[in-house]
């Protein structure tokens, strides 16, 4: 890992006394490498390390006795910087129901994670209604159906009715008449660069006049991620990110690069398969995971 | 990368910056630089405006290596296992692979293997009426091995041509997913020799590093025949095939190109560098 790998390369320079340029030089290298490796993207790699750099070559690292040490702490420290506020909240409306709106690419997690939300939500005393607009996906309908009935949570859903958009007024009507607190939107995964489908997204959010727009991306995303959260932060202006799959063995670079190009918070993050599987999100702990 | 008079380290860089936000990963990457960097010590590279297609040359070279084609006149039932992490695309696959199989003639068989998720046993069921095939399914929360055995018998029975057996997703990581997945395996050769002939890894080319940690361990675990790219209509490049094929010699049979039941096609690896390049 990049402890032992940066102990190695101050190790070389035992004897020779002051730190040198080369030395310091050697050691970013690795930090950058264990960056890339974490799948975080190339230009977020390139401005971190010069930010690293500057901290690098000052009194902390050069007159310290453990130099690797001392550089992995500067790295863990501005990494966690970097990653943003610990359990950052929802946002609430100022008159219900609150309208959350799930969005992303196919098959990161959004129709399993707006049911994660709902089962939140109704542990904390709120009465939220999950809306299902995905018309497309197959079945996409009645697996969030599935998912309200084992949660208790009420679900909104128009077998009939194949605009998303007239979907969302009514689910909204009904929300309001019903005195919800919440409404928690699932939306077809699809493509940053579907120019129909990311329309259909700014039609949701003009009806919705939704508090929160989460973008839902799977962890073990790569270079691709700054990509695609710049396109929908741009199209949409993103309130929150929710990262997938964390139960895995991912690194999780993409956290820092979405991090790094919206500024927008990462919120929640999902750890399992099963509705409980949803944890608020830590800088902290993403810092060292994405570190190794 | 134009505009040098000779290959030096900035050049490399450049190069470095274009496979890595390919998704190469870090490995390959190195691996693919510091081959160019001893050809250019040695003098047999020294013109920049060389270096693009010297480069591409040798990512064909791997991926050359790297094309599978799947022949299901090898056994009759012929049966193709679909497995993967969550969410990479296997459902919808199997309802592209069962239409391509149909168009040649062939009597398709699909089996509802994913007994946990919501719905999945709909959605396959979606995909099985589009691609006019049956599909072998129990309740959900049975175990999926006695799914399995049922579709074994039925193949046997109504002599089809291919089974093409849906799975739940589900992370490498999971030891007791992957012993569900042995048993599911070792149940179906059981039932008919020889099966599963073909068992196919689904990954999402917008998977970064973690697509090896996936291959490694599915392939240890389980035994990996192929690999199945999707979602290439993205921007994601899916580069980490380089890696996969290189060191756990383990071939691409297709790649998926978007969500409708014709978006598959079999790999190409010319097409696939220049895509890289692009
Ligand atoms: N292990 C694990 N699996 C997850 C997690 N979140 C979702 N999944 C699984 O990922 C797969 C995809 O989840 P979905 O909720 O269907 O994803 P989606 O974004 O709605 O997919 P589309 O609607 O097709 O775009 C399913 O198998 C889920 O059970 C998680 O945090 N951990
Ligand atoms: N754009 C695009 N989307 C795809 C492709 N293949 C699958 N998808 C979409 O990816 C999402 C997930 O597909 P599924 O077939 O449910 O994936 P899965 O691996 O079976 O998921 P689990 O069973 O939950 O693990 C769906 O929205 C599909 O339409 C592809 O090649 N391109
Ligand atoms: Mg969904
Ligand atoms: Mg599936």
């Amino acid at each position: 890992n990049l402890s032992n790998k940066l102990q190695i390369t101050f190790k070389k320079l035992k004897g020779h006394g002051k730190l040198s340029e080369q030395n310091i030089k050697e050691a970013l290298r690795e930090v950058r490498l264990a960056l890339l490796e974490a799948d975080v993207n190339f230009k977020v790699v390139k401005d971190f390390v010069d930010r690293v750099r500057e901290r690098a070559i000052g009194q902390e690292v050069m007159k310290s006795l453990t130099p690797g040490q001392q550089l992995v702490k500067i790295v863990h420290e501005e990494l966690t910087e970097l990653m943003g506020q610990d359990r950052v909240r929802l946002a609430s409306a100022s008159m219900p129901p609150t309208v959350i709106l799930l969005v992303g690419l196919q098959g990161s997690g959004k129709t399993t994670t707006a049911a994660k939300l709902a089962n939140l939500l109704m542990k904390e005393g709120f009465k939220p209604m999950l809306v299902a607009a995905d018309v497309y996906r197959p079945a996409a309908i009645k697996q969030l159906e599935v998912l309200g009935t084992q949660i208790h949570a009420p679900v909104y859903s128009n077998l009939e009715e194949k605009d998303p958009r007239v979907i969302c007024k009514e689910a909204l009507q009904k929300a309001k008449s019903q005195g919800l607190t919440h409404l928690l939107v699932d939306t077809a995964g699809r493509l940053h660069i579907d120019q129909a489908l990311m329309e259909e997204l700014k039609d949701l959010k003009k009806i919705l006049a939704p508090s929160e727009i989460l973008l839902v991306v799977d962890a073990m995303t790569g270079q691709d991620a700054v990509t695609v959260a710049e396109r929908f932060n741009k199209d949409l202006a993103i309130t929150g990110v929710i990262l997938t799959k964390l139960d895995g063995d991912a690194r999780g670079g993409a956290a820092l690069s979405i991090k790094a190009v919206t500024q927008k918070p990462i919120k929640f993050i999902g750890t399992g398969e099963k509705l409980e599987g949803l944890e608020p999100f830590h800088p902290e702990r993403m810092a060292s995971r994405i570190l190794g | 990368l134009t505009g040098k008079t000779r290959i030096d380290e900035g050049l490399l860089e450049q190069l470095e910056e274009v496979l890595i936000l390919a998704d190469l990963g870090v490995d390959a990457t190195l691996k693919v630089i510091s081959s160019i960097q001893s050809k250019v010590k040695k003098k047999e590279l020294e013109d920049p405006a060389q270096l693009k297609s010297h480069l591409k040359r040798e990512i064909l070279a791997i991926l050359k290596n790297g094309e599978k084609a799947v022949d299901i006149n090898q056994a009759t039932p012929f049966v193709i296992m679909v497995i993967g992490v969550n969410g990479t695309g296997k459902t919808t696959t199997i309802g592209k692979l069962a239409h391509n199989f149909k168009k040649a003639g062939k009597q398709v068989l699909l089996v509802a293997g994913d007994t946990f998720r919501a719905a999945a046993i709909e959605q396959l069921e979606i995909w099985g009426q589009r691609a006019g095939c049956e599909v072998i399914k129990h309740e959900p929360g049975v175990d999926p091995s006695a799914v399995i055995y049922d579709a074994m018998q039925a193949a046997r029975s109504r002599k089809v041509d291919v089974v093409i057996i849906d799975t739940a997703g589900r992370l490498h990581t999971k030891k007791n997913l992957m012993d569900e997945l042995k048993k599911m395996k070792r149940i179906a050769g059981r039932e008919l020799s020889g099966a599963p002939h073909e068992v196919l890894l689904v990954l999402d080319a917008t998977t970064g590093q973690n697509a090896i940690s996936q291959a490694k361990l599915f392939h240890e675990n389980i035994g990996l025949t192929g690999l199945i790219l999707t979602k290439l209509d993205g921007t994601a490049k899916g580069g980490i095939i380089t890696g996969i094929i290189n060191e756990l010699k383990i071939p691409v049979a297709y790649i998926g190109v978007g969500e409708k039941l014709m978006d598959l096609r079999p790999f190409k690896a010319e097409e696939f560098v220049e895509a890289l390049f692009a």
